[in-house]
């Protein structure tokens, strides 16, 4: 799975994930990817997008309630976090990133990796796998 | 005003260990690569759709990942691709799943975002749409790399699923 999320110089965030799904999927299985609010998400404050075993990103609706609790006053850490938290208690792992209106990231992950990047007029670019 | 640009390339239970010093580099570059050329699109005052698109439509044009041309394999030997694309600013949305064929499936889904009144197409219909707007098709040799050949053999033999970056021995029941 792939994705970016960014915040232009007008203020707007937006979203984009893309991906081949699981190996060896079979029945027409859909993970969360091309769900909005589960694998893809973004509106005026926030854009998420999420990579992992899809059906605990579906169960939890896991971009949407990242969005949800920074509207309602978590800082954008603490939201991402305690959704990757809630999706490991239920058993899942996997990761996300998100960008808010002000420019700050976040990129958790209870994998022991996740291939990611970021860079902006106000941070310097990085990429890290571990 | 600011610009930020975040990306992934999938998360897994890849080890340091077990990944070597050339995949790291080519893995690093590919994603240096990716973020660079956005961070253009940024800086020239591109919008935020745009640049995720491009972004994510660079990573699927790379066989490293598990999403358009380094698509995973199904249980049938196909490529099943799934996107999406979100625009924060009037959420206004654009998905598509259970495609194959479609070159860029993310560039689909900024087209149905922009073309479709409906948000969320799958399957035959998805790729009658993708004809209908001239999106891109490759032929399945274009989604073919051994490695993901390799991975569905190993999984088909144990009748498990693995994710995007899994050793061999990871597998999910």
């Amino acid at each position: 799975t792939v994705g970016a999320v960014a915040l232009d110089v007008h203020g707007q965030l937006a979203a984009a994930t893309s991906t081949g799904g699981l190996t060896n999927k079979k029945f027409g299985r859909i993970g969360d990817t091309p769900l909005i609010g589960c694998g893809t998400y973004a509106d005026d404050l926030v854009a998420v997008s999420c990579t992992g075993w899809g059906e605990f990103f579906i169960r939890t609706v896991a971009a949407h309630q990242v969005a949800m609790r920074h509207r309602l006053g978590e800082t954008l850490q603490s939201a991402c976090h305690s959704v990757i938290d809630d999706i490991e208690v239920l058993g899942g792992d996997g990761g996300l990133i998100a960008v808010n209106v002000r420019g700050e990231i976040s990129m958790p992950f209870n994998t022991p990796g996740m291939y990611r990047a970021a860079g902006g007029s106000h941070i310097e670019s990085f990429v890290k796998i571990f | 005003m600011r610009y930020t640009l975040a990306l992934h390339g999938g998360a897994g239970t890849l080890l340091p260990e077990v990944i070597t010093p050339a995949e790291r580099k080519e893995f690093t570059q590919a994603l240096d690569d990716a973020l660079k050329t956005g961070l253009e699109l940024l800086k020239k005052g591109s919008s935020a759709v745009e640049t995720v698109v491009h972004t994510v439509a660079k990573l699927e044009d790379c066989p490293l990942f598990n999403a358009g041309r380094g698509s995973v394999f199904s249980h049938d030997g196909r490529h099943e691709m799934d996107a999406a694309v979100m625009n924060g600013a009037d959420r206004k949305a654009g998905a598509v799943a259970s495609v194959s064929g479609v070159k860029n499936p993310v560039i689909l889904a900024r087209t149905i975002m922009e073309h479709c009144p409906h948000v969320f197409l799958s399957g035959a219909g998805a790729e009658e749409f993708a004809r209908l707007h001239e999106i891109d098709f490759e032929s399945e040799k274009w989604f073919y790399t051994r490695h993901r050949y390799h991975q569905w053999q190993v999984a088909k033999a144990d009748n498990a699923l693995l994710l995007d970056h899994t050793p061999d021995d990871v597998k999910y029941g």
